[in-house]
């Protein structure tokens, strides 16, 4: 009967795109904010 | 009315290189920049936190909102993120200047005493990576999520 | 390879120097580093000719390989030896995005896609000749690691590199081909990651512009339902075969939510490659509508589909399915016949153009079936237009189209039959003309059908395709709808809808949702 494809961790009713914050085919979750790379300055870049 | 066909000598091949590679699954970091201090793995926010971001988590307003310390805590700890960039604005917003040469956050005092070519007197705000990491081996943790 | 004698070491030398470059405070902004490391490669001779530049790529490859697959044999913990592997991995990295970067004048696009292209390849040769060499000992994370940093780093938000974006996806999508799971399965977990990357879905189907990655990234796919299918055929699916299943209905929910026109455009494509009994993955795809469209809902009581706006539309179909039909000689009979409706014989020919083979489940050309059925439907729907009619239960029958069909229904035997019906009801989507002509011919060749047996199979082709879990696609309801409900067909009354308590109770259950 297939799966359950609302089990699979991504919020298929949500109003936005979900490729942003995809996490890749194994992930059971959206990616959280502070996963996502946002191009800084690279002096911002101290660590 | 298709029914079952066996796998052809190639499939089977195939089928061992992946089954091989599935003991060896990616790991959710490989495909991101590496984050000393941000690992994708994720830390469960406790029950007692709220689960989502906040409304308007990721504006200037809200970052004005947060304390100095806070300001700092997410520029240093999260870097090359949003969180960052938005900290940095509200920072600036303080008149706080990031010192590019050293790497560090300043702020002007209001009559500046001593001027040479070096650097401006005034207070200057760095991480101490050594002292926290010394906190951190206390086992100290802290969530990602909420700096409040 | 016959490298020249010391090139080895030389390469070592300077990766070594590099890679400390990269990691030290100067390395933060790499720009000055780099000058002075591309004067220390010149000083080497490493830059002098495209022979020497592609033999330190490979070279350094092989080192960085060596070094992430003694790193992954250690016991230590997993997260260290990760940042081990991406410590060497990273600084290499940024070394080809800044020689692509700054090869060639700033505006010479050519000659910084032509060392992108060398350096991927190489890459990619090595892959493969590892995949062959190290067999179950091949590890994904090196190349895995290679390939996604690069990207993002030629995705950073600078013109120069805005300016050749859509040459570096070209150059990403050759190179995800050359290594797609069937030419390289121990590769399989880290390419699927690869070509479902949050940057490189967004890159190749909403940033660039007029859609203009969208044929490549269907092939990505195709290539991926290709290696899956035989694996899939078999109900019992392995753990590994499970875990790229689920991470596959995962990224195809992604595109359904997110892009869902592209699925509308490819679906015939897909579901050429997807085995016929993998059918929620191809509901899934069957069920995809464009955003700006309405869908009425299929339980509504006498709705009339054929009064809706959207039904007299052609859907795109972005698969040249009628070059498909071969051999040549068979598509001018078809052709010929549709035109004149002559020879009778080319009917009772028309079984041996479609079966391959007497070995059972693997009978007939399904592509070719699928071509054929999808070529004949569109004609069928052009035909009766020119006639200044639109597609109904009468205008569709007493055809040459319809002659092909009835003829198949009658002729083929139980495997060929479901193949046929499969066809037909693949084409069963959101409201669009394909759909109202095949929703049409199925329910005609039940109503038409000389067995019972015809009319069980047809539907059990519908009902394998409802009793899934959701997605189901609109056509497939409002097609089973009026099978049930419209007393033309008597449905209740075969013998086949009574066959057993739970069959006959789930009939009920879809009738009850009905009225």
């Amino acid at each position: 009967l297939g799966q359950d494809l609302t089990a699979l961790g991504l919020n298929l009713n949500s109003p936005d795109n979900l490729y942003p914050t995809f996490g890749g085919p194994w992930a059971e979750h959206p990616c959280r904010p502070q996963d996502i790379d946002f191009h800084v300055p690279p002096e911002y870049l101290v660590n | 009315p298709l029914g079952a066909v066996p796998l052809q000598k190639e499939h089977q091949q195939q089928f061992q290189m992946m089954e091989s590679a599935y003991y060896h699954m990616p790991h959710p970091s490989d495909s991101e920049r590496t984050r000393t201090y941000l690992p994708r793995n994720p830390i469960h926010t406790p029950p007692y936190y709220i689960q989502q971001p906040l409304p308007h988590s990721d504006t200037l307003e809200f970052y004005q909102r947060l304390a100095t310390e806070t300001l700092f805590f997410v520029f240093y700890y999260m870097e090359g993120t949003k969180a960052q960039y938005l900290a940095a604005k509200a920072l600036k917003k303080q008149s706080w200047r990031f010192h590019t040469k050293y790497m560090m956050w300043f702020q002007r005092h209001e009559e500046p005493k001593i001027i040479n070519e070096e650097y401006e007197q005034g207070t200057y705000i760095y991480f101490d990576y050594e002292k926290w990491g010394q906190r951190k081996k206390e086992g100290f943790t802290f969530e990602y999520k909420y700096l409040e | 390879y016959d490298d020249p004698p010391g090139l080895m070491e030389k390469t070592d030398f300077l990766l070594k120097d590099w890679i400390n470059i990269y990691h030290s405070a100067s390395g933060r902004d790499s720009t000055k580093a780099f000058s002075m490391f591309v004067h220390q490669m010149n000083v080497h001779g490493i830059l002098k000719t495209d022979d020497l530049i592609t033999r330190f790529f490979r070279l350094s490859t092989q080192l960085c390989v060596e070094v992430v697959c003694r790193n992954l044999a250690e016991t230590v913990t997993p997260t260290v030896i990760r940042a081990k592997c991406y410590y060497t991995l990273d600084a290499f990295v940024r070394l080809i995005a800044l020689l692509v970067k700054h090869s060639g004048d700033s505006n010479n696009t050519t000659t910084k896609i032509h060392l992108l292209n060398k350096v991927l390849g190489i890459v990619a040769g090595c892959l493969l000749q590892d995949h062959e060499t190290r067999m179950t000992e091949f590890q994904q994370l090196p190349y895995h690691r290679i390939f996604i940093m690069l990207f993002l780093e030629l995705c950073a938000p600078e013109p120069v590199l805005e300016a050749i974006n859509f040459q570096v996806l070209t150059a990403y999508c050759h190179t995800y081909h050359i290594l797609r799971p069937s030419k390289a399965a121990g590769f399989c977990y880290a390419w699927l990651e690869l070509i479902s990357h949050r940057v490189f879905i967004g890159r190749m189907l909403a940033v660039t512009p007029q859609q203009k990655g969208w044929a490549m990234y269907a092939q990505l796919l195709i290539d991926l339902f290709k290696y899956l299918a035989p694996f899939l055929r078999n109900a019992e699916l392995a753990k590994p075969v499970t875990m790229l299943y689920k991470g596959t209905l995962r990224v195809l929910l992604v595109l359904l939510h997110d892009f869902p026109e592209f699925l509308c455009d490819y679906h015939y494509g897909f579901c050429d490659v997807i085995p016929p009994n993998c059918i929620q993955m191809r509901n899934l795809i069957l069920s995809a509508f464009p955003r700006n469209m309405r869908l009425p809902d299929p339980f509504t009581p006498n709705l009339k589909v054929d009064m809706l706006q959207e039904i007299s539309y052609a859907p795109r179909v972005l698969t040249n399915f009628a070059a498909l039909i071969t051999p040549s000689q068979f598509k001018k009979d078809l052709d010929s016949y549709l035109k004149a409706r002559a020879p009778v014989t080319f009917l009772s020919e028309l079984r041996s153009n479609l079966q391959v083979s007497n070995e059972p489940g693997m009978r007939y050309n399904i592509p070719l079936m699928n071509a054929l059925v999808m070529y004949v439907g569109t004609q069928a729907i052009a035909y009766i237009r020119s006639k200044g009619l639109t597609p109904n239960m009468s205008t569709i029958a007493h055809s040459a189209h319809m002659d092909i069909f009835q003829n198949l229904t009658v002729d083929l035997d139980t495997e060929g039959r479901y193949l046929f019906l499969n066809a037909v009801a693949n084409q069963l989507r959101y409201p669009n003309s394909h759909t109202h002509y095949f929703s049409c011919t199925l329910l005609y060749l039940f109503a038409e059908a000389n067995t019972e047996a015809i009319q069980e199979q047809i539907t059990r082709v519908l009902l394998e395709r409802l009793i899934v879990n959701r997605p189901h696609p609109w056509g497939l309801l409002i097609t089973f709808i009026e099978l049930i409900k419209n007393p033309t067909y008597k449905f209740w009354n075969h013998e086949f809808v009574h066959c057993a308590p739970e069959i006959e109770k789930l009939f009920e259950s879809v009738a009850r949702s009905c009225m």
